[in-house]
């Protein structure tokens, strides 16, 4: 294997990070395909239109929040990041959930009529039009396509989730080398599971590519929020789940 | 680390 990492190295690694992935995803493959084309009625996206704006902020900060603790108890369970410093767990988390849930979104959007799972059914980018934040949902649809277009294996998600985790590009990390040995690893794993399916020799730098796109969608999150929250401070600071505020305020 | 209660909370509970 390369680096003097084995491949047997590489196939634990692999193997513990697609079983965590699998064991941490809110629904299982089989569940998605189930829901896959029950989608919202023309009435229900009214209703979440009808929405006074606070209140679809509300379901949505609870719906992500939510979803990040199953990318806490997917963290917890890959080999070496509870061996990480505690500063740097919290660190990675902090900086990476969002974007681990935006990966995890694309198992739960059907690209065929562009359509997210949300609150039992899916529905399209209108169901979220009173957000008041039209820029950031349309690139999260756009976001969720593209990955969608690269024909993922849960295998590869659970790597490239894991990927995305356990990142040296985030600031302030205390042991870096530490992350870096994991991270690289990952990659190694990654790329010789991407190499055995895709015929495209391309899908991994394509895979790579958007890491730019996930991590510009995190500022825009947090800007929109800085923005709602200058508008309806008390919604932000009452009703708000404590983990989104602790994680994006 | 008192920034983060709740996730260092999370991090701590024993994983079921």
């Amino acid at each position: 294997g390369p680096n003097n990492v084995s491949m047997g190295e590489l196939d634990r690694i692999a193997q513990n990070i697609i079983k965590s992935h699998l064991e941490t995803c809110q629904y299982t493959t089989e569940e998605l395909q189930q829901l896959a084309w029950q989608t919202h009625s023309y009435e229900e996206v009214k209703m979440f239109q009808g929405k006074p704006r606070d209140v679809l902020w509300q379901q949505c900060a609870i719906q992500i929040t939510h979803a990040i603790q199953y990318v806490v108890e997917f963290a917890k369970r890959i080999s070496g990041f509870m061996e990480l410093c505690q500063n740097d767990q919290i660190l990675l988390l902090k900086s990476g959930c969002l974007e681990v849930v935006l990966v995890r979104m694309c198992r739960a959007f059907n690209p065929l009529n562009n359509t997210v799972l949300f609150e039992g059914k899916y529905g399209g980018m209108q169901m979220f039009k009173a957000l008041g934040c039209d820029d950031l949902v349309s690139a999260v649809f756009d976001f969720a396509k593209s990955l969608c277009a690269l024909q993922l294996t849960e295998e590869e998600i659970a790597l490239f989730s894991a990927a995305v985790l356990i990142s040296t590009d985030r600031p302030w990390l205390m042991e870096p080398r530490k992350v870096q040995k994991l991270q690289e690893k990952i990659y190694f794993a990654l790329q010789h599971i991407m190499q055995k399916n895709h015929m495209d020799e391309d899908a991994l730098a394509k895979l790579i590519s958007r890491i730019p796109t996930l991590s510009a969608l995190c500022t825009l999150h947090t800007e929109e929020l800085q923005a709602f929250q200058q508008l309806h401070p008390e919604t932000v600071n009452v009703l708000f789940p404590p983990l989104y505020k602790e994680l994006f305020n | 680390k008192e920034k983060h209660k709740i996730l260092h909370q999370l991090l701590q509970n024993s994983t079921s």
